[in-house]
């Protein structure tokens, strides 16, 4: 594993435990897409149908759980938490399921590396993921003011994006026939949905002051 | 390479 890779890794948790903490301590979900959740617990659960079948390292087993277990306690969090659910901003989190999984399933099932029900679900997994930010970036275009975690959580995210970039640059030059043209198009769709946050995020940054989005 | 069935990465 390279330093890419293993950094990317580590912001995508520190995207999930930002999100975690300022659900679990403030108890709120102000700002947060319970879609774009449900679109990640969704893509977890199709991405690690094998994770008791096929064993890459004890590092990958303990890496799939934490995203699973994380992704669908945010969900729970969410929907049935007393206090939380109550902090969600619900009319404004309007962003349609299937208007993004339907596609994403049709692609999966045209464009796969086998016509096999696990590698279809791995390969809709990944069109999903590339997409399932679209929902919290509508939110917080909404919502305007965003609350510093919630840019922190996505900061992060699009950082993670960024960093499996360079991984697949890495992998591309170090490893023997390491070609992988879904994983690589979808990755790459996935960041280019982030360079309109990213701006507006350093933007406010260089400039010392409260995320806000134009409308 | 085309026959790779396991996924390494997450």
């Amino acid at each position: 594993m390279n330093i890419f890779r293993l950094a990317g890794d580590m912001t995508h948790l520190a995207s999930v435990l930002v999100l975690l903490l300022k659900i679990h301590t403030i108890k709120s979900c102000a700002g947060v897409s319970l879609k774009t959740q449900e679109l990640y617990a969704l893509v977890f659960a199709c991405r690690y149908l094998d994770i008791f079948t096929n064993f890459v390292s004890l590092y990958n087993t303990v890496m799939k759980l934490i995203f699973l277990g994380s992704s669908f306690s945010i969900v729970w969090y969410m929907r049935y938490h007393k206090v939380v659910r109550r902090s969600y901003d619900k009319d404004q989190d309007t962003f349609r399921h299937y208007f993004l999984v339907l596609p994403c399933l049709v692609l999966a099932l045209l464009i796969n590396e086998k016509f096999t029900f696990k590698e279809v679900m791995w390969t809709f997994s990944l069109y999903l993921e590339a997409v399932a930010i679209l929902p919290q970036l509508v939110l917080l275009q909404r919502t305007r003011n965003i609350d510093n975690l919630t840019g922190q959580y996505v900061f992060l995210l699009g950082a993670y994006r960024g960093l499996y970039i360079l991984n697949w640059i890495y992998r591309y030059f170090t490893e023997p026939h390491f070609v992988h043209w879904i994983t690589w198009i979808s990755g790459l769709v996935q960041t280019l949905l982030y360079a309109d946050f990213f701006y507006y995020y350093y933007q406010s940054w260089k400039n010392n002051q409260k995320l806000h989005l134009p409308a | 390479s085309n026959d790779r069935v396991v996924h390494d990465e997450l």
